[in-house]
């Protein structure tokens, strides 16, 4: 089989505004990726590289850039599994964390659970020694914005056809 | 949201899925990518998937799960995630696209949204696209 890692930035209606820069950073990610997979042989350490670029890019709605709920709070998810003996570690409700993605990783390998949200995912992060990050650093402004048009418009989460970050979806 | 999908020499297969989910949910709203079979899935036998879009759509259909239950029903990889992404919006309604590898390493990318950014590498070129159908490749 050749190797490969294949990556997604997310669904909706983007606008063209934001195409160049999702483009840039899936190509990014996947770049990582592969190099990552090459070098290790290891799937998960290729496909934690490849969505930690992208949690981490601003463009995209998960870690820093993620999108805000009605308090204008990050809740963060992630989820990550393996093919070859099924196991896997999710994360939910997750906060104060740069790589959700890693946290459900290590939920996988270092816990005898398989899911682990809000508080108890937060000890565990602490516990682990994952870098405590304040949740004002994630919050962009085009959030923000999105957050208040949508209050303002009292818009349905489902609605796609709405600005720029209201019709990112999950 | 962002997800990764693998497949090495082996074929061994693995999916990671990370969101900030939807703008002006709930405090305490969990939506379909921390759930197996809805968010992702990946199984040696058959293949791999991550999944986004909107959230409680997704996980009323098992999108993942479905997905790779048509690619073991002989279904390819493109085949598979074409049809639940369009079986999910006809059924349940809202908008999904996900990326799929089978265990040999064949490619599905599909979405019934207006867009979604995909990318791999395959030696020194990458593919890539957002656009219905768009397969655009550059030389690295």
């Amino acid at each position: 089989v050749k190797p490969l890692v294949l990556v997604h930035g997310g669904a909706g209606d983007i606008p063209e505004s934001r195409v160049q820069m999702k483009l840039d950073c899936v190509c990014k990610a996947a770049s990582e990726g592969y190099k990552v997979l090459n070098k290790t042989g290891c799937v998960l350490d290729a496909i934690v590289a490849a969505v930690e670029i992208m949690e981490d890019d601003e463009s995209m709605n998960a870690g820093k850039g993620s999108v805000l709920n009605l308090d204008g709070e990050i809740e963060m998810e992630a989820l990550i599994c393996e093919g070859r003996n099924l196991n896997a570690g999710s994360v939910t409700l997750v906060q104060n964390v740069a790589h959700p993605i890693t946290l459900a990783r290590l939920v996988m390998e270092k816990t005898p659970h398989t899911m682990l949200g809000a508080e108890g995912a937060k000890r565990f992060a602490e516990k682990m020694g994952i870098p405590y990050v304040q949740n004002d650093q994630f919050i962009i402004q085009s959030a923000k914005d999105a957050l208040k048009e949508f209050k303002e418009h009292k818009l349905d989460p489902s609605r796609t056809e709405i600005g720029e970050r209201p019709g990112e979806k999950g | 949201t962002v997800g990764a999908i693998a497949v090495d020499i082996s074929g061994h297969l693995a999916s990671a899925t990370s969101t900030g989910g939807i703008t002006g949910k709930m405090k305490g709203r969990i939506g379909d990518t921390p759930l197996l079979g809805c968010g992702g899935y990946a199984d040696d036998d058959i293949g791999a998937v991550s999944t986004t879009g909107h959230g409680e759509s997704i996980m009323r259909y098992n999108l993942a799960q479905r997905i790779l239950s048509a690619m073991n029903n002989g279904q390819s990889a493109q085949e598979a995630t074409k049809s639940c992404c369009e079986g999910m919006t006809a059924r349940v309604g809202n908008s999904a696209g996900a990326i799929t590898l089978s265990k040999d390493g064949s490619v599905g990318v599909f979405f019934t949204s207006k867009r979604m950014a995909w990318a791999y590498q395959l030696g020194n070129e990458i593919h890539y696209g957002i656009d219905a159908g768009q397969h655009l490749i550059m030389k690295v």
